[in-house]
């Protein structure tokens, strides 16, 4: 485990702590789209199926079983918190998230490293991740104003993301074995969605102002 | 094996 690694496996998980402590303290999911919080409970449900066959490190068990959760929590409290649930506006997150799943299915069923059940669910979250962000992304666009919470959030994410690149960059220098084309192509895809939202994001706090992204 | 190798990241 490298630096990089383990700096973005921190903000991955801190960013999933802010978004779980905005919507405990507020009550409030506003401005969250739970399209792209359902999407990252099924990223974590189809990746981490290996957690019944294999075993790597307890820290690796440890942090699948905490995402899972987190995310299963996140979208509990969207759906079923009466308190929570009455802030979601729906009119706002209506991009057609299933579009997405299907697309990633279908690209795992051709893209895999191996045809086992498994690997094509591993693969299926890959690509389902890489675009997962998106119905966050519009929603945010739309509603122009981004509290400060959720700003971190999706920036937390982000940062996550680049991170990750930078792992893979510093093993492809040190590791001989290491060749995963699949993660690091839809990695880099994912990362640069966030490109807008940083640029941004960039700018409000340089002019130290309220995050604004652009109708 | 390989595979296996591929999937220590989370």
């Amino acid at each position: 485990m490298n630096i990089f690694r383990l700096a973005g496996d921190m903000t991955h998980l801190l960013s999933i702590l802010v978004l779980l402590l905005k919507i405990y303290a507020t009550k409030s999911c506003s401005g969250v789209s739970r399209k792209t919080q359902e999407l990252y409970a099924i990223v974590f449900l189809a990746r981490y199926l290996d957690l019944f066959t294999d075993f790597i490190s307890v820290y690796n068990t440890f942090m699948k079983i905490v995402f899972i959760a987190s995310s299963l929590a996140i979208v509990w409290c969207i759906r079923v918190h009466p308190m929570v649930k009455r802030s979601y506006d729906k009119d706002l997150d209506t991009f057609r998230h299933y579009l997405l799943v299907a697309a990633s299915f279908l690209l795992a069923l051709f893209l895999h490293e191996k045809f086992t059940f498994l690997e094509i669910f591993w693969a299926f979250s890959i690509y389902l991740e890489a675009v997962a962000i998106l119905p966050q992304l519009v929603l945010l666009q739309r509603s122009g104003n981004v509290d400060n919470l959720t700003g971190q959030y999706v920036f937390f994410l982000g940062a996550y993301r680049g991170l990750y690149i930078l792992n893979w960059i510093y093993r492809y220098l040190t590791e001989p074995r290491f060749t995963r084309w699949i993660a690091c192509v839809s990695g880099v895809v994912q990362t640069a969605l966030y490109a807008d939202f940083f640029y941004y994001y960039f700018i409000s706090w340089k002019n130290n102002s309220k995050l604004k992204l652009p109708a | 094996d390989e595979l296996n190798y591929n999937k220590d990241e989370l």
